[in-house]
């Protein structure tokens, strides 16, 4: 159960999951997939965007189960949409405390996959918190600038303090995304996290590649859109490298 | 009174706010920095974010007026940071549909400004719908991909609803950002926002430069970093295409 989480908006969250996915499922591996982004970037990036659809909106507000919804979009990948509703539900404050395990609850009987990711919205609300008390590990993209790294300090001291409070524990990765390989802040920021989280930085860099920005336009995977570029040469590897739990140093 | 907004995440909201607004400054206009991102992006940006700070979090709440939490951050710039207590508000949920009109509340006694900009979080929740209230303008920031295209329209639909809803009216203008020259991709996505978006769009994209994403780190703006790269240039040109109201076609 793997939340990716950042609260820095385009740091490549949906790129990220939608990639990610596809290369372990190519592998054999069987995976889930939940938008739980109301701008359902990824159900779109995926091609199976629909006019008021039903998705996680539907489960999270008990008018539906995970089966209901589910949509096979590939071999091997099941996708729950975000549902046309989603946005309603970083917005009701009913339900206090517990509304933060619903996510939780409804994925107890997700029991027969390999990997269920979460592709989060850009803010720390009731969605994000959700997919964080779903998951047991997390991949936090990091792009390769500045703000990137001021959101990421925010985001751990945010974790730290929910996790403590509720006694709730993940496994955190970090990837390296839009890496502008010749340019010298990409490399700063590249060192910088590999100094504070020594173990923590999955072994490939996700590089610039515009070919990453245009096969969600097709509502196809990089690796359905052009196989042979380096954008799905470093999502094989990341896949490959989070398999085996592969780090930098 | 301008929101800078637009619900997708790392399409240059911040960056937009920091440079067009100090380009506006240093041609002489009085201008006010409103950061309502709870991830302090703003305020960081121009090298004054402190440790547990008060800011426009603080007049929401109704604990401070705009008066006590403003920044002179340079000439002719005040700045109002965002305040470490901001992200409550987005969670807050008392006070129902009166909320969204807290800014605009606040902001009645801001006369002696030219211009007042709102830097807007990557969200559609209650801090959006504040500075949506509380702006006569509008600038929505698009990145040249797909992905903020997909982002634009939903953008757009809620703001329809909401100023139906709530007979309020903006003025919106449209901003290409991130754009990369030679990329098929930024090419497309411009020339439909030209096509859908007639008479809206700002004569000046700003193109893709390293220099945008570093100045930040020095909390400094493009013109104190580097005042002559392609950035600075942009920036220059559309503060003067939004002075003058001009547009592509
Ligand atoms: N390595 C890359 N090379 C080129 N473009 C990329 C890369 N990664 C992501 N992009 C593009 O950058 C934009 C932002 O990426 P993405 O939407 O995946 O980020 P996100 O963190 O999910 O954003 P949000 O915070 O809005 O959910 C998208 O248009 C995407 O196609
Ligand atoms: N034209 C540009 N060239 C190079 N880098 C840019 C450009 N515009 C923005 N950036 C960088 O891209 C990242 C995202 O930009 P920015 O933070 O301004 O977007 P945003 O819409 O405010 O993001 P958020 O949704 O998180 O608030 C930042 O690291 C910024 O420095
Ligand atoms: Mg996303
Ligand atoms: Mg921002």
């Amino acid at each position: 159960m793997i939340a990716v989480m950042n609260q820095k908006g385009g740091v490549g969250k949906t790129t990220t999951t939608l990639n990610l996915a596809h290369a372990l499922a190519m592998s054999g591996n069987a995976v889930t997939v939940i938008d739980m982004d109301p701008q359902s970037h990824l159900t779109a990036s995926f091609g199976a965007e629909l006019q008021d659809q039903e998705g996680i909106d539907s489960v999270l507000l008990g008018d539906n189960n995970l089966d209901g919804v589910k949509i096979p979009v590939r071999e091997n990948i099941d996708l729950i949409p975000a549902g046309s509703r989603l946005g309603e539900l970083e917005q009701i404050a009913v339900g206090g405390a517990k509304r933060g395990w619903l996510l939780h609850d409804a994925l107890e009987k997700e029991h027969d996959k390999d990997y269920v990711f979460i592709d989060c919205p850009p803010s720390s609300g009731m969605l994000t918190m959700n997919a964080l008390l779903a998951a047991k590990e997390m991949i936090i993209p990091v792009s390769g600038d500045y703000l990137a790294l001021h959101g990421l300090s925010r985001l751990l001291n945010i974790l730290k303090h929910v996790e403590d409070r509720l006694k709730h524990v993940t496994k955190k990765w970090l990837v390296v995304t839009r890496f502008h390989s010749r340019r010298k802040l990409a490399q700063e920021v590249h060192n910088k996290l590999l100094n504070y989280f020594p173990g923590q930085v999955l072994a490939t860099s996700i590089r610039e590649n515009v070919s990453l920005a245009e096969s969600p336009s097709y509502g196809k995977t990089i690796f359905e859109y052009k196989n042979s570029c380096n954008g799905a040469q470093d999502y094989r590897d990341l896949a490959d490298d989070f398999l085996k739990g592969r780090t930098f140093k």
